[in-house]
């Protein structure tokens, strides 16, 4: 999870836009 | 029954497609063949009408959406950010590949993020277990960034920064090493793989069919992840068929294209661990860090 912790968050964020 | 279910996943893909990819196909081509009227792009063909260019971006305001950042930027692709400003006086020219290369990064991240929901929106991926929807976008995204880029080209140029520039060919070939490689690779597949003549609703579904690789390193739980994409692969199938009735084999040459996407995505990887190795200055935005660490 650590290793992809901005993939994970993109994916369990729904379309509210995320800070990348 | 099983028809009309194909069809309407197609049509589902299709408008998922439309709201989280702000260009599509039928927008660039038509800037592409002059059919915009005076919203010709800015043509950028060397050093100086990059400077230009980047001057007439941060001028304009960039076409947002909802799910945007409204940031005036210069962008590779389909829209985006110009994270770097205009360099002062002397090491401008030096500067100018990286300052263009980090544009690159942060709208390639934004693209990420617009698969990501696209991905989402793919009837049971977000049920499949979420190290799978992980490795999936991992590996996928890369790939789906490039068959996107493909309704952009054309054998002459790029357009970029939401469809405002096109950036020509050999401009991109005159830029240093490794810079200058970059680019080529992907405009040669493009070139081909636009031969082919999809339109925006078929490209919908090949994103999705890629997508749903159930032979990514790693996977969980395969099954459910090919029981997905063979449902998505059927309405493929079966939208080429009604799409492009005189294209024969179509189905078969558009698979075909996974492969040659394979190694360039490969290539890619390898160039960008080049650059972290030999470019000083240069940071790789941290979501392709995440997606590039250990992928081939």
């Amino acid at each position: 999870k650590e290793k992809h912790k901005i993939l994970h968050r993109l994916l369990q964020n729904s379309t509210s836009p995320v800070e990348l | 029954p099983e028809a009309a279910d194909l069809r309407a996943l197609s049509r589902h893909l299709y408008e998922a497609y439309l709201k989280y990819f702000p260009l599509t196909k039928a927008k660039a081509r038509a800037i592409l063949s002059g059919k915009t009227g005076d919203n010709a792009p800015f043509v950028i063909h060397d050093m100086k009408s990059l400077m230009e260019g980047e001057q007439f971006i941060n001028c304009k305001q960039i076409p947002t959406q909802e799910h945007q950042p409204q940031t005036s930027a210069l962008s590779v692709g389909h829209g985006g950010l110009m994270g770097a400003h205009l360099g002062s006086e002397c090491n401008i020219l030096d500067a100018v590949e990286l300052r263009f290369f980090h544009s690159c990064q942060s709208r390639s991240a934004e693209a990420v993020r617009e698969v990501t929901e696209f991905a989402k929106s793919i009837p049971g991926f977000i049920n499949l277990d979420l190290n799978d929807q992980v490795t999936l976008l991992k590996y996928g995204v890369i790939e789906v960034l490039i068959i996107m880029m493909a309704p952009l080209m054309n054998k002459d140029g790029t357009l970029i920064a939401y469809g405002q520039i096109f950036m020509t060919r050999e401009f991109l070939k005159s830029l240093r090493k490794p810079f200058c490689q970059m680019m080529e690779p992907k405009f040669e597949f493009s070139v081909k793989f636009n031969t082919l003549e999809l339109d925006d609703s078929d490209m919908a579904l090949f994103l999705a069919v890629i997508i749903l690789s159930g032979d990514r390193p790693g996977l969980l739980n395969v099954k459910p992840i090919e029981q997905l994409q063979e449902t998505v692969l059927h309405a493929l199938e079966l939208q080429l068929k009604l799409n492009h009735p005189d294209s024969l084999q179509l189905f078969a040459k558009l698979l075909q294209k996974m492969t040659d996407l394979r190694q360039i995505v490969t290539d890619h990887v390898h160039l960008i661990q080049l650059l972290k190795k030999t470019e000083v200055d240069m940071c790789l935005h941290p979501l392709l860090q995440e997606i590039m660490k250990d992928l081939y």
